[in-house]
């Protein structure tokens, strides 16, 4: 069987509200070692990554390997009956159609339990290549949700160039251009607040403004963000989840023709 | 304009 309890569904409310705009339908691929999840959008320009590792759930039993297929809209409306402090627990019997939600109020005053059908997916699954990234951000994620917000209304596209100083976030549209620039700043007093480049060399690529919106709803995700980036890749916007693991999100560039 | 390239350009399924 597949058991995984978490401290407060509200984590699990997060990640669904994070990607379900960009996924329709994912595996949750169990194991021993957590969940994984990998999924591209329907037009195959980027691509969501979630790990939980297993020592970050209250309680996690994997006796064998399996593939949950899951159609996010429909895991968003159960996790709606769920109170943002109740504990969370999924579970599946081996070869099972459905898997188990279970919501139980803090004081135990008040259980829900709710069956959700599985559905058959083709599990694609793409290799990602280990890259040493020339270039590497971490900025406070609130600000970068801002700055991909507030561009967005300007154009389409996006230019992020991340050189020592900082990184710089370059729009054009039909009614000029502009950019917003946020300078490295390691001396700020909460960890949280800090901008850090890491960089080998400067990088600058172009990006889907409408792709960036997406990953951003995953800012309550927790205060940091972290974008690496190489020359000619896709950009990974990581949003760590605190003891627990990471989202990813790749997205392919924009190549001027 | 810019054009959007494709993730498997990078990213090899399997």
């Amino acid at each position: 069987m597949f058991e995984a309890k978490l401290n407060e569904a509200s984590l699990l409310k997060k990640i669904v509200e994070a990607i379900r705009e960009l996924v329709t339908d994912a595996n949750l691929d169990c194991s021993e070692a957590g969940i994984t999840m990998q999924a591209m959008d329907s037009s195959h320009v980027s691509l969501c990554a979630l790990n939980l590792r297993s020592d970050g759930f209250d309680h996690y039993r994997c006796d064998r390997n399996l593939s949950l297929g899951l159609n996010l809209a429909n895991l968003s409306k159960i996790l709606k009956c769920a109170g943002n402090n109740d504990v969370c627990t999924l579970r599946t019997e081996d070869d099972a159609d459905t898997l188990t939600v279970t919501f139980e109020s803090p004081k135990q005053e008040r259980i829900s339990e709710f069956e959700l059908k599985l559905i058959a997916l083709d599990a694609e699954h793409l290799g990602i290549p280990d890259t040493n990234y020339k270039a590497q951000v971490r900025m406070p994620s609130a600000e970068f949700q801002r700055i991909i917000r507030d561009l967005s209304v300007i154009g389409d596209t996006c230019s992020i160039a991340v050189g020592k100083d900082g990184v710089r976030f370059g729009v054009e549209g039909d009614l000029g251009s502009g950019s917003i620039s946020v300078k490295q700043n390691t001396a700020a007093e909460k960890e949280e607040e800090r901008v850090e480049v890491h960089m080998e060399e400067p990088v600058e690529l172009t990006f889907a403004l409408r792709y960036l919106n997406f990953f951003a709803k995953a800012t309550p995700l927790g205060p940091i963000v972290a974008l690496s980036m190489s020359p000619d890749v896709p950009v990974v916007v990581e949003f760590p989840i605190e003891t627990v693991g990471y989202l990813r999100f790749y997205l392919a560039p924009k190549i001027d023709e | 304009l810019p054009r959007q390239v494709a993730l498997a350009t990078y990213f090899q399924a399997h």
